[in-house]
């Protein structure tokens, strides 16, 4: 049988001065490491959950990316993170949102998916959740990057001058 | 927004996705990351699709499911199918969307509608590849 894995790191990317070279080197560095982490239980025999997670996972705690480490904040400043994660060939599914607190939420929808007793939680049910089953948590500290503090700060100066911003802070 | 999708070595696929939004997102907003059907789904035989953009539009257009419906029922295929929805559905609504898919024979799909999207792909030959625009770089395994 074939393998395959395809993985992103989020649309809305801007063009490529807009970062510095060691910016994108760095985000590339990290898409690979996820595809190795994912490919390497696959070609072991891993299942396709094993392989998403384990994916998703390595780019949760980079801090190129909108999740985990390297979130975007919201109007509030705080960090509020969704997860999902389905098996195609059961069709069950896990899903958390508005979690303030877990560090690697999809390891959270995956086990709720495997509790069974429901699909989808939210807020701090999901984090006291993820602490019930073991899960690391964090605090909102942890997933915040300057250059999320920076793109929200100039949303904020943009709103209230009536301007728009520019893509890199509509976007995660 | 981060995601995956895999096909195994016993024909299964599955998809994963995580996000922490948008920024300046309203308080206690949910986007269609976490929705079934919307910005993650699976399904063996069909496709497994993870989605980024304005999650809204997602929600509304039921991407994921869309999909896996328009290749089950219409036969159409990955391509044809993914491009519909963002190049097509998506894209006169001038909202940012993008998403990996795969098929139940691990062919991918990356398409999107803005300046770039961080993806990455492992073929069924075992070749890796990793790109932000139009360049693509082969990475090791």
């Amino acid at each position: 049988m074939k393998i395959a894995l395809a993985i992103h790191g989020g649309c809305g990317v801007m063009p490529e001065n807009s970062m510095t070279p060691e910016e994108w080197a760095g985000a590339r560095r990290d898409l690979g490491a996820a595809l190795r982490a994912g490919y390497a239980l696959l070609k072991t025999g891993g299942s396709a959950v094993d392989a998403v997670e384990a994916a998703v996972v390595v780019m949760e705690d980079s801090p190129h990316f909108n999740a985990g480490h390297g979130a975007a904040l919201n109007e509030n400043g705080a960090h509020e993170l969704d997860a999902s994660i389905m098996d195609g060939a059961t069709l069950e599914a896990g899903a958390i949102s508005a979690s303030h607190a877990i560090r690697n939420p999809v390891k959270a929808a995956r086990l709720l998916m495997e509790d069974g007793r429901a699909v989808y939680i939210t807020g701090p049910a999901a984090d006291r959740f993820a602490e019930e089953k073991g899960l690391p948590v964090e605090p909102q500290s942890y997933f915040t990057t300057q250059k999320r503090v920076d793109a929200l700060q100039a949303m904020k100066r943009h709103a209230a001058a009536g301007t728009e911003g520019t893509e890199n802070e509509k976007h995660g | 927004t981060v995601g995956a999708v895999a096909l195994d070595a016993a024909g299964h696929l599955a998809a994963a996705t995580s996000t922490g939004g948008y920024t300046n997102k309203p308080d206690g907003r949910v986007g269609d990351s976490p929705v079934i059907g919307a910005g993650t789904y699976a399904r063996d035989g069909v496709c497994a699709v993870s989605g980024t953009g304005k999650g809204e539009f997602f929600i509304r257009y039921v991407v994921g499911h869309e999909i896996a419906s328009r290749m089950a029922y219409l036969k159409q295929d990955i391509a044809v199918a993914t491009d519909g929805l963002i190049n097509h559905d998506l894209a006169p609504h001038q909202i940012g969307a993008g998403l990996v898919a795969l098929d139940a024979q691990g062919i991918v799909a990356a398409p999107y509608n803005t300046p770039g999207m961080f993806r990455g792909w492992v073929t069924p030959e075992g070749k890796a590849f990793v790109a932000t625009h139009e360049e693509v770089y082969e990475v090791e395994l």
